[in-house]
């Protein structure tokens, strides 16, 4: 299963629809402080059904969704959609907040629940915790990592 | 459940070794299961010991070298695993020229799919596509830019 | 003791704004007592925010800009008391090329004596001397250098 | 009161003497991964009589001696030493510690207690908390300092 495009709309600073396409082999993302890049990185996370608000560097549910300023007006949703491509078929998997509270995952089109989508991840080798996702400044945390924490990372791959 | 976990420790355990002397101008890395009875039960430890010197506890190691031990562990659960795409948002910031370059040579050389955040020219030549990032009146935009344009 | 606070911290946030307005383009910045009685049993709390925008949580400023906000307050406390040496070790990793340029110009305008450490050519560039260290055989080493050598 | 100078002998990676001049306005010190460029923080924070073992990164007090290896044996004791100058007068201020446990604060050639050396150092502007030393990894903390402990910083500099 390879990622072929991020789709990012009204989450965090993406205030405009915004669509990255996604190399099968390196994708570099670059730019000045502050524009951006780690909030790509937290709706990547978001998506994946992330629950717990310090992984994205939000306060509240609500923080992801675009705050607005004096040029722009907050937005309604927060929107972001991974497709991936697998053996031919592509697969859509999106995660919805609108600022009322409502949230929802949807899978190819169809609203389903997290553990639809976890299972389809699952399947082709997204374990629950995504170890495959190092935000920034985490890299020598790793290495500091609890033995037991070590351990369920590989019990996690097996 | 029990030879599962070890058939995949033994192979990231593998793949931990060589990437430790691949990044570590002759250093050696590997994990030990810190036995206790139950392997499911039981931590693992990290161990690793620069050019000639004895082990070295992980805590005194300095900052870029922390940074290429966690390059190591994280390519090695790769092997186990090649089917997720990573994202590494930043890891080659305490990373010297030498090592930027070793861990480029690195990201060209899997077959994984890696999606890698940098301000680090050496490191942005890794990308087959560049995707540029600009902040405009609070907004985010992103733009596709050609491999030539950002090195200038 | 409380005049002396209030005289320090007055003229320590009239130098936080000037920084932040100098490091931030377009960006605002200053430092609140968080009242409850007494000055010297209270609080102090930063307030950023960004050009245009609302006042912004500290928590979600990126990593370099919350390395800026780390410098303008390094760089304050100086106007107060600029009898001390500083060490920055590698406080310029998560900047920019742009915030790394902005941040060499303050190191060569201010006054006091600075001992950096970093790993970027532009901010080396500051240095009046430079000692480039080595290791052999586990034993570290020290050379003082001639900028135009690093540079190459 | 200006520094002008850091002699390090026996602590850390730092086995053979090594003198390190320091300039008025900026000095800079570069160097591979591993090299002991952070030693050198580590080695100013100890003379100036940190006790934490956490802040210079060892766990035991005896760690801060090179411990040799295959080539080198391990030294006796770690020695590092400031001078400053003062209008004209030299100031050196030395801690030294001795495998053995002995450990002992030198000021201008005489044994003092650290109690002494943070009397001349008050005289001149240097808190008991070096807030002016910025370890690796260390400036965005910073930012995330309690209310109380930026005040406790304002207080220290009054
Ligand atoms: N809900 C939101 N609405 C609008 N803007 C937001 C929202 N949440 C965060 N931001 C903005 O996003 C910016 C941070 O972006 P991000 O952390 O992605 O920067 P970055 O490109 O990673 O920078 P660096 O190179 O410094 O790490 C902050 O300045 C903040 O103003
Ligand atoms: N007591 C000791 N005796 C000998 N070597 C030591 C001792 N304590 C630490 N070291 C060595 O010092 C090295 C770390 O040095 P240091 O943290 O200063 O590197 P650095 O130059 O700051 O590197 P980086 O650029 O990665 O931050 C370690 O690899 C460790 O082997
Ligand atoms: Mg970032
Ligand atoms: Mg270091």
């Amino acid at each position: 299963m390879k990622l072929k495009e991020i789709f990012i709309k009204g989450f965090k600073s993406f205030a405009d629809p915004t669509r990255l396409e996604i190399s099968d082999k390196v994708t570099v993302v670059v730019g000045p402080n502050g524009s951006g890049k780690s909030n790509v990185v937290d709706a990547i996370r978001w998506v994946l059904g992330e629950q717990s608000m310090k992984e994205i560097r939000a306060q509240e549910r609500e923080d992801v969704v675009f705050w607005g300023n004096e040029k722009r007006p907050p937005a309604q949703t927060a929107y972001v959609e991974l497709v991936f491509e697998d053996a031919g078929n592509r697969i859509t998997i999106a995660r919805e907040l609108s600022r009322d509270g409502n949230s929802r995952y949807i899978l190819n089109g169809d609203v389903v629940r997290l553990k639809d989508i976890r299972e389809v991840l699952m399947q082709r080798g997204f374990g629950k915790n995504p170890y495959s996702i190092i935000g920034q400044g985490q890299i020598d945390k790793i290495v500091s990592a609890s033995p037991e924490s070590l351990r369920m990372m590989i019990e996690e791959i097996a | 459940a029990r030879e599962q976990f070890m058939k995949t420790f033994n192979k990231i355990n593998e793949a931990f070794k060589r990437y430790v002397e691949t990044l570590f101008y002759g250093g050696t890395g590997s994990m030990r299961i810190i036995e206790d009875g139950d392997v499911l039960e039981s931590g693992i430890e990290i161990v690793i010991s620069k050019a000639g010197k004895r082990v070295q506890k992980l805590q005194l190691l300095s900052g870029g070298e922390k940074a290429l031990v966690g390059i190591a562990l994280i390519m090695s659960m790769l092997e186990a695993n090649s089917g997720v795409f990573y994202v590494l948002d930043e890891v080659d910031a305490p990373l010297d020229d030498y090592n930027s370059e070793k861990f480029r040579r690195l990201l060209e050389q899997e077959n994984s799919q890696f999606i890698v955040i940098t301000h680090n020219k050496l490191i942005m030549e890794a990308g087959d596509i560049v995707h540029g990032v600009t902040m405009v009146d609070g907004v985010s935009k992103v733009v596709q830019v050609k491999m030539e344009e950002v090195l200038t």
